[in-house]
């Protein structure tokens, strides 16, 4: 999964 | 977004603003570590890398900004206002925090999720996270008399990552191959380097005393 979605959080 | 991780980012708001509240409003920063707010501005600085390139919401954008912004003019107040630096003790805040530094880098390096220069600098900076507050809490065993926005600025910083610890429980749950191994860690340690300051505040707190931690 891409680097967006496994940082989604702060 | 559930209600953890809401509750646990506006916690870190809540830090960041009784910091910048005591410093701005008393123009004092006893007691508060440069070091600690250093290591944050990097913190910070190496994990938004992706504040333009990725847009992920309005409100992800607008609190990477905050908080880039507000640990960063902390960096600032204390090593430039002409007030606000004279308060600062710097023969207190001695921990060697460039040391925490090139650790966690190395550490990074070897554990990371995937090896790409963005991956590697956000995995820094949850180490780097992780023992952030470790000057500010050695400062605090040498500071006698803590006051109280400073008690409450460290006990809102330790209690955001406790809450993002919930989130992560509830999103393993309820998500389909939610799993983060290397930021699970990372967040469950650096929360209990708080463990002992939160039974001490919890005890000034239940005794209404002041708060000291034993040196």
């Amino acid at each position: 999964s891409g680097y967006v979605s496994r940082h989604d959080e702060l | 977004m559930n209600i953890f991780r809401l509750a646990g980012d506006m916690t870190h708001l809540a830090s960041v603003l009784v910091l910048l509240l005591k410093i701005h409003t008393i123009k004092s920063c006893a007691g508060i570590s440069l070091k600690t707010q250093e290591l944050y501005a990097l913190v910070f600085a190496t994990r938004y890398l992706d504040l333009f390139t990725d847009y992920i919401s309005l409100y992800n954008t607008l609190m990477k900004l905050i908080f880039l912004v507000s640990s960063f003019s902390i960096v600032w107040y204390i090593r430039h206002h002409k007030i606000v630096r004279r308060s600062y003790d710097k023969d207190q805040d001695t921990f060697r925090h460039y040391f925490l530094v090139l650790p966690c880098f190395l550490l990074a390096l070897v554990i990371n999720e995937k090896f790409t220069v963005k991956e590697i600098m956000w995995t820094f900076s949850l180490y780097l996270e992780a023992v952030a507050i470790l000057p500010q809490l050695v400062l605090l065993q040498r500071t006698r008399n803590i006051d109280n926005l400073t008690g409450q600025y460290v006990f809102l910083l330790g209690a955001y990552r406790s809450l993002y610890i919930l989130n992560w429980i509830y999103r393993y749950f309820t998500e389909p191959h939610y799993v983060h191994w290397i930021t699970w860690i990372s967040g469950l340690v650096q929360t209990l380097l708080y463990a002992d300051f939160f039974y001490y505040y919890f005890q000034s707190w239940k005794n209404n005393v002041k708060l000291e931690l034993p040196a």
